[in-house]
């Protein structure tokens, strides 16, 4: 652990807990992709599966239970609690666009061929997409409540965390993981677009609006 | 170099 990751993680625990808090506080999950949310439980529960039979740390355990569990009770806030909020008319990525190539990248790439490693990749590469969704249904709308654009912001700051994180066990562990890295710096460039309006117009004070 | 997977991250 080094505190690239640590920090990386914290950003990732943060969106979260600040997207819980939206979706409680406004009591809409307007703006939200609900398939976006859907994406990340298959992210979590087909990466952590080895929360079974591989023991790393409490910490990473605890992390690990928490992703599934918040990713799981988001999808519930948005299907039940909430439902009337949620309006899947403008929510219309297609996401077999991402699934099928995702399954097909990790039936290709992957660092052993057995179920747990196969889906391993698949998370991986699907997590690096999960957000376009939500970035679709952004770009359609033009623009976001302030609070969603700080969830997706510190969504976005996590990825991009890892990156050094990653420089750093290069040099210190002398690892190279392709897959991690390679997804991961597509996950990251993913948000660019966004983080220049974030930068340029949320933290100045202005609301999120992108250009007609 | 070694090429490992990190599977100790989240």
């Amino acid at each position: 652990m080094n505190l690239f990751r640590l920090f990386g993680d914290m950003s990732h625990l943060a969106s979260i807990l600040i997207l819980v808090h939206k979706i409680q506080t406004t009591r809409s999950c307007r703006g939200i992709s609900f398939k976006t949310q859907a994406l990340y439980v298959t992210v979590f529960v087909s990466r952590y599966l080895d929360l079974f039979y591989d023991w790393v740390s409490l910490y990473n355990f605890f992390m690990k239970v928490f992703f599934i569990s918040s990713s799981c009770y988001i999808l519930y806030l948005m299907k039940m609690k909430f439902r009337p909020t949620n309006d899947p008319s403008i929510d219309t990525f297609r996401i077999e666009y991402l699934l099928g190539p995702c399954a097909i990248l990790a039936l290709i790439f992957h660092y052993k061929f057995t179920v747990t490693e196969v889906l391993w990749s698949f998370s991986i590469f699907l997590e690096s997409v999960a957000i376009l969704p939500q970035l679709f249904m952004l770009q359609r709308t033009g623009e976001a409540e302030t609070i969603t654009t700080h969830y997706l912001a510190a969504l976005g700051a996590y990825r991009a965390f890892y990156i050094p994180n990653w420089i750093y066990r290069y040099w210190t562990e002398d690892i190279v993981d392709p897959i991690a890295v390679t997804s991961g710096i597509v996950q990251t460039a993913l948000y660019l677009d966004f983080f220049y309006v974030y930068f340029t117009k949320v933290l100045q004070g202005q609301k999120f609006e992108l250009p007609a | 170099t070694g090429s490992g997977s990190v599977h100790d991250e989240l």
